[in-house]
């Protein structure tokens, strides 16, 4: 079967968890596109560099505190509106179903707070989506979120694990997180038009979920029940000083 | 008890167990993404290195192989009682994950320890 595409030979055995999600995820080689050296990649090629050697080996002292960490970018809408000095940018992101082996750990929001556009200078911030026009809101007041901290010079990143837990995780099938990513412009530039095709809808602010698999520690449990493990592990470094 | 059974069984053989290079062992074996077909959307990292067991068992399965019971019964029926059983087979004992950083049909990007990726240790089973 040499030369064979390698996606035809494990659909032959699609019933493993790492085939069935080799095959579900990965992108047609036919749609190959340039993989684009934005911040949100940068972000999680740091992330891996910090949780990985450079053979792929997971680090010891790795401090991600999940097993898997998905960067889910906001759906193309780049409906942005003007009310007083506040531009506001719809942030809706799709969620893919819950899977039962993947228990949620974190959420966090990442953004830009600075923005610089060509003669602009815009503090943001993130919060959730409501209908009512926004007054001096600020990301800590939003339900479920906590403080923001900063990570670089321009970006910030916050947790809302709380709000998409109580919200939306537990509603079945595709759910859309709705955030909305509000840039206050300077005094007195009001009313000008903002060169927004400056900044890249994509590349203002990302979605990151962090979630441990269960499925391992759940086929253990059901082999050894709790501590057998262990003991046979002190029992077999007895045998062997015995033996000795 | 037990070396009363295997003292019946002849000692190691060069033509039974093969030369000693032909033992049971785990041999280091790199691959590319590129050569699995999976460059187009594992970003890291470039090398895989999966490694295999491979080797003849020898008859008397000795401590260090990490073999289990059934094994070294195996072995036995194959010996004393019926020759159509087969001998073990050499196969990884202990594995380790690795971590793959990739990008998805949809743009979002994924970083993924996946469990028993590398094969570590071998055993006769």
């Amino acid at each position: 079967k040499v030369g064979q595409p390698s996606t035809a030979l494990l659909a032959e055995a699609p019933t493993s968890p790492l085939i069935r999600e080799l095959l579900e995820e990965a992108p047609d080689k036919q749609q190959r596109k340039p993989w684009v050296l934005g911040h949100p990649m940068r972000y999680m090629l740091e992330l891996y560099q910090r949780s990985a050697d450079a053979r792929g080996h997971p680090r010891e002292n790795r401090t991600i505190g999940a097993t898997m960490v998905r960067l889910v970018r906001p759906l193309a809408n780049v409906a942005r509106s003007l009310r007083g000095l506040w531009h506001i940018q719809p942030l809706d992101f799709l969620l893919r179903p819950n899977r039962a082996a993947y228990q949620l750990v974190r959420a966090t929001v990442v953004y830009r707070h600075q923005l610089h556009l060509t003669g602009f200078h815009l503090s943001c911030h993130v919060e959730p989506w409501v209908q009512k026009s926004p007054t001096n809101h600020f990301p800590s007041s939003g339900r479920g979120f906590s403080k923001p901290s900063q990570i670089s010079k321009a970006w910030t990143e916050m947790d809302i694990t709380q709000h998409i837990r109580e919200g939306l995780w537990n509603l079945k099938g595709h759910r859309v997180l709705q955030l909305r990513f509000m840039c206050q412009q300077q005094k007195g530039r009001e009313g000008l038009e903002l060169p927004w095709h400056d900044a890249s809808s994509l590349d203002t602010a990302f979605l990151l979920l962090y979630f441990n698999d269960t499925h391992k520690s759940v086929q253990k449990a059901k082999l050894l029940p709790g501590g057998l493990e262990d003991f046979m592990e002190r029992e077999s470094s007895l045998l062997l000083r015995r033996a000795r | 008890r037990a070396g009363s059974i295997t003292s019946k069984i002849p000692g190691p053989s060069q033509d039974h167990d093969g030369p000693e290079s032909n033992q049971c062992s785990l041999h280091h074996f790199q691959v590319s993404f590129h050569q699995l077909g999976w460059d187009h959307w594992i970003i890291a990292p470039n090398l895989y290195t999966p490694n295999y067991c491979k080797g003849t068992c020898p008859r008397v399965l000795r401590y260090g192989l990490n073999s289990p019971n059934h094994a070294i019964i195996q072995n036995l029926v194959n010996e004393l009682v019926d020759q159509s059983v087969p001998q073990p087979c050499c196969v990884p004992y202990k594995y380790v994950p690795i971590s793959i950083l990739l990008i998805e049909a949809n743009g979002n990007i994924l970083y993924k320890e996946y469990e028993d990726m590398i094969a570590q240790s071998c055993t006769c089973r």
